[in-house]
């Protein structure tokens, strides 16, 4: 039977968090699994969980991205697929939400395995502008189609 | 840095990691996160996450040799352990992974104080988290 395992960071996280960073990380996990039941792949599972990991502010991805020691926020993230043995990554890529949906469309539009910086950026447009993925908000691009429907 | 591994019913397995790194970084600074084989590794028998210091994660290759020790024959969590183990002898360590194979077998290692994991369907629909995922939470999965 398929299995999901989500996690939110390897380091000291304050008490009166916890919580809620145990809800986060069990909707994250339950989303991913929606979305096998719906016939998703595990690509299309692991996009899912970390998209709802990164839309909390509670780690350092995604809406609780930190800036950088210039004020600037720079995020990273990567996919990869196991039994195709291919990945798709996404490096210093600035002010987006939810990079592992760009570092998915590395994987699955680009002949390529790693963007970096501008050029990660530049993909990010042609990512929206292809509608490969939504965006709800300015630089927030919206959850794989895959986990429509999944509360 | 977040993180998630997932093998689904056909006994594909994916893995994937997204990360913003430590705040006042120093511009340009990539980690382990988005490194194939670092931060996170997936081949057709088992895949690994990796979080923590990315500096010290790259240093061992983490997520690649953590799959090279279950390909190599060793249990999920025992090639967790491994990984651990090789971690803290290399470098000051200050990491942790999550890991599964094909046949939905989990391993999960750390050193920091929390590493907060969710796990779901190892047992039918039970949905399995803790801050602290060693001891009695591994035994119970």
């Amino acid at each position: 039977r398929p299995i999901i395992v989500v996690h939110g960071g390897a380091t000291r996280f304050d008490k009166k968090r916890h919580v809620a960073i145990l809800k986060a990380v069990e909707k994250a996990a339950i989303t991913g699994m929606c979305v096998l039941n719906k016939g998703g792949s595990a690509v299309d599972s692991v996009e899912a969980a970390i998209w709802e990991l990164e839309e909390t502010d509670l780690f350092t991805a995604g809406r609780g991205a930190r800036p950088n020691r210039d004020g600037e926020i720079e995020v990273d993230a990567m996919v990869m697929d196991g039994n195709r043995l291919e990945s798709g990554a996404v490096m210093s890529v600035r002010d987006i939400i939810h990079p592992i949906s760009l570092a998915r469309y590395v994987l699955e539009r680009t002949p390529n395995s790693q963007m970096v910086g501008t050029g990660a950026n530049k993909l990010y447009k042609q990512m929206i502008s292809e509608g490969y993925r939504k965006e709800s908000k300015r630089n927030r691009s919206s959850q794989t189609p895959m986990a429509e429907g999944c509360d | 840095t977040v993180g998630c591994v997932v093998v689904d019913s056909d006994w594909r397995i994916a893995a994937g990691s997204s990360t913003s790194g430590w705040p006042g970084k120093l511009p340009g600074r990539v980690g382990d996160s988005p490194v194939v084989g670092a931060g996170v590794y997936a081949n057709e028998l088992a895949a690994a996450s990796c979080t923590g210091k990315g500096e010290q994660i790259l240093r061992i290759v983490m997520g690649r040799m953590a799959v090279l020790y279950v390909e190599e024959g060793f249990k999920v969590q025992e090639a967790a352990d491994k990984a651990m183990q090789l971690l803290r002898e290399k470098t000051s360590g200050e990491a942790g992974l999550i890991m599964a194979d094909n046949s939905g077998n989990l391993g999960i290692g750390f050193d920091t104080p929390h590493m907060p994991v969710a796990v779901l369907g190892h047992r039918g629909d039970s949905i399995y988290s803790s801050m602290t995922p060693h001891g009695r939470f591994l035994e119970e999965l």
